[in-house]
């Protein structure tokens, strides 16, 4: 079952800036928003 | 008079910056068609690839996953959640609209 | 005084929305740069090699790498279309896009921070527009600077 998606991160292939890449890895990293 | 010069200075200042952020705007529109055009061009389609080599070069070491989806493919990163075994658990959804996605699981053993 | 002060918070306004703009277009010079720099690698392979890769053996643009330890351990629920991927991992992950990777391998020369040589400098140049020349000189001296 998916998690809470409402606090999910999001990227679009091709349409987001590399820069929320970014901020995925460091919330991933940090394990928080 | 000193404080009417610096206005009048200033006023030059600001044009010239508005020639420049005009100037940058129409070079970043150019730029973005052409590499539009390049992304669609047949001849650099057949070439714009990278091998398993190139990628285990820039990550020595690590399990990789390589996915190639559709542009507009949607990535979706949950904030991690602690499962009841006390274990974090991370999760990565990927939706695609238009075709199907492809992953490849590369690791260099 | 009044009239003075409006105008020289205008103009920090202005400078920022510059430095911004200079940062985005200087963005694009790389992609331009490194997608170039691979096509033209990939072509300069094949023809040598006189075959193209074996199918299978490349990943095509765009695309993202997911990598993790080696010792974690993915679960992976795919949709009967393909068109959803649900991955799980018990271990941290982190993604990178197709344009990070190129500057990685090394595609947008040493632009990305400054360690462009004097010859990946030429290379460069010869892959973007004319009137974009100053802007690379710029990144390859480092120097944030609007060309005259």
């Amino acid at each position: 079952s998916c998690l809470t998606p409402n606090s999910a991160y999001t990227y679009k292939f091709s349409g987001s800036p590399s820069k929320e890449l970014i901020d995925i890895n460091r919330m991933i990293r940090q394990g928080s928003v | 008079q000193e404080l009417l010069e610096q206005v009048e200075l200033l006023k030059a200042q600001i044009s010239e910056l508005e020639r420049q952020e005009r100037e940058l705007d129409m070079q970043k529109s150019c730029l973005q068609q052409s590499l539009k055009h390049l992304k669609e061009d047949p001849s650099c389609c057949r070439y714009n690839y990278v091998t398993h080599e190139d990628i285990c070069d820039v990550f020595s070491g690590d399990t990789l996953l390589a996915v190639m989806a559709p542009a507009g493919t949607q990535l979706e990163v949950p904030v991690p959640e602690v499962a009841q075994n006390g274990q974090k658990r991370y999760q990565v959804n990927l939706r695609s609209e238009s075709a199907p996605i492809q992953v490849m699981l590369i690791n260099r053993e | 005084a009044q009239e003075f002060r409006n105008l020289e918070l205008e103009k920090q306004k202005r400078l920022e929305r510059i430095r911004q703009k200079r940062s985005q277009l200087e963005e694009l010079i790389l992609q331009q740069i490194a997608f170039k720099n691979l096509v033209q690698r990939n072509q300069a392979n094949e023809a040598s090699s006189k075959t193209p890769p074996p199918p299978g053996s490349v990943i095509q643009l765009p695309f993202i790498i997911i990598n993790t330890d080696v010792r974690t351990v993915i679960d992976c629920s795919i949709s009967s279309d393909k068109c959803e991927y649900l991955f799980n991992f018990d271990n941290m992950f982190e993604i990178h896009d197709d344009i990070e990777i190129l500057k990685r391998m090394g595609m947008s020369l040493g632009l990305e921070n400054g360690k462009c040589t004097p010859e990946n400098l030429a290379v460069a140049k010869s892959l973007v527009p004319k009137s974009l020349e100053s802007y690379v000189t710029g990144m390859a001296r480092n120097t944030n600077r609007t060309p005259p």
